[in-house]
């Protein structure tokens, strides 16, 4: 038996929202101490970490590990179909064909329950190092999107540029080229809103606009991201999901020839 | 121009 229960289904909603653009498929595995996703994009230039704690949820059951492959567009589907406030609940028997979504207004009168088909799917396991990073940027959320959204209309990469001054954004294209550049914060009284870098070696990136376009569709669900960085090895961009997770997104750079 | 990379030139597929 596996259930897990959210006390309001809005986490998952901007879950399944920061992941759809670039999974279709992925197998969520649970287990005693939570759930996990690993997957990557169709064109094997990013990936996708989800960590979910059991401690995070208001209810966890799991009798036995679970591998479970979902379509992430049906799931996007369902959770489309709950109110912010409703409760959510997963539920799998042992060897399941399917997974039981049920959503309970708050006030109970309301209780609506989906049941999705499961999918076989081969699990691709990327085996990720623990990785010591030459620069570490934890910025507003919010100010990533927008930089991302503002360059895109440039050129296709963004180049990150990150240095004890500050950290830069560029791009370039046929119309002409563009950068932000932003300063660590000197007084960090909001924590959302502070620049901190914390950095090892200055290290400049060039990066997909598409996929961090993709990526910062996680923004509802943290005021901060965390990127880090090192020459030519992927970024890691993080965001964390209030006391029960994070989500990561590991993307390859492009890199000359 | 610079050429993109694929995630499994950085990591081991298991």
């Amino acid at each position: 038996m596996f259930e897990a229960r959210l006390a309001q289904s809005a986490i998952l909603k901007k879950v399944l929202e920061a992941v759809k653009d670039l999974l279709t498929e992925a197998t969520f595995e649970c287990s005693d101490s939570g759930i996990q996703v690993q997957a990557m994009d169709n064109a094997h230039v990013s990936l996708v970490s989800l960590n979910l704690r059991s401690d995070g949820f208001d209810k966890y059951r799991c009798d036995r590990n679970l591998s479970m492959g979902m379509n992430i567009g049906t799931m996007t589907k369902i959770l489309r179909c709950a109110s912010s406030e409703d409760t959510v609940t997963l539920r799998a028997v042992d060897s399941p064909d399917n997974i039981i979504f049920i959503f309970e207004s708050q006030n109970k009168e309301k209780l609506a329950e989906y049941e999705m088909k499961l999918i076989n799917m081969d699990l691709e396991h990327l085996g990720i190092p623990e990785t010591m990073y030459s620069c570490v940027v934890k910025m507003p959320s919010q100010e990533f999107a927008r930089i991302c959204r503002d360059l895109s209309q440039f050129g296709e990469a963004i180049t990150i540029a990150c240095s004890k001054e500050g950290i830069k954004f560029s791009a370039a294209g046929d119309y002409g080229n563009a950068n932000v550049k932003l300063a660590q914060t000197a007084d960090s009284d909001k924590e959302e809103e502070a620049v901190l870098i914390d950095m090892q070696e200055p290290v400049k990136l060039t990066f997909a606009c598409r996929y961090l376009n993709s990526f910062v569709k996680a923004t509802p669900l943290c005021a901060q991201v965390k990127l880090s960085m090192s020459s030519d090895v992927p970024l890691v961009c993080e965001y964390q999901i209030g006391e029960i997770g994070h989500i990561r997104y590991y993307l390859a750079p492009k890199i000359d020839d | 121009t610079p050429v993109q990379n694929d995630l499994t030139e950085f990591y081991n597929l298991a």
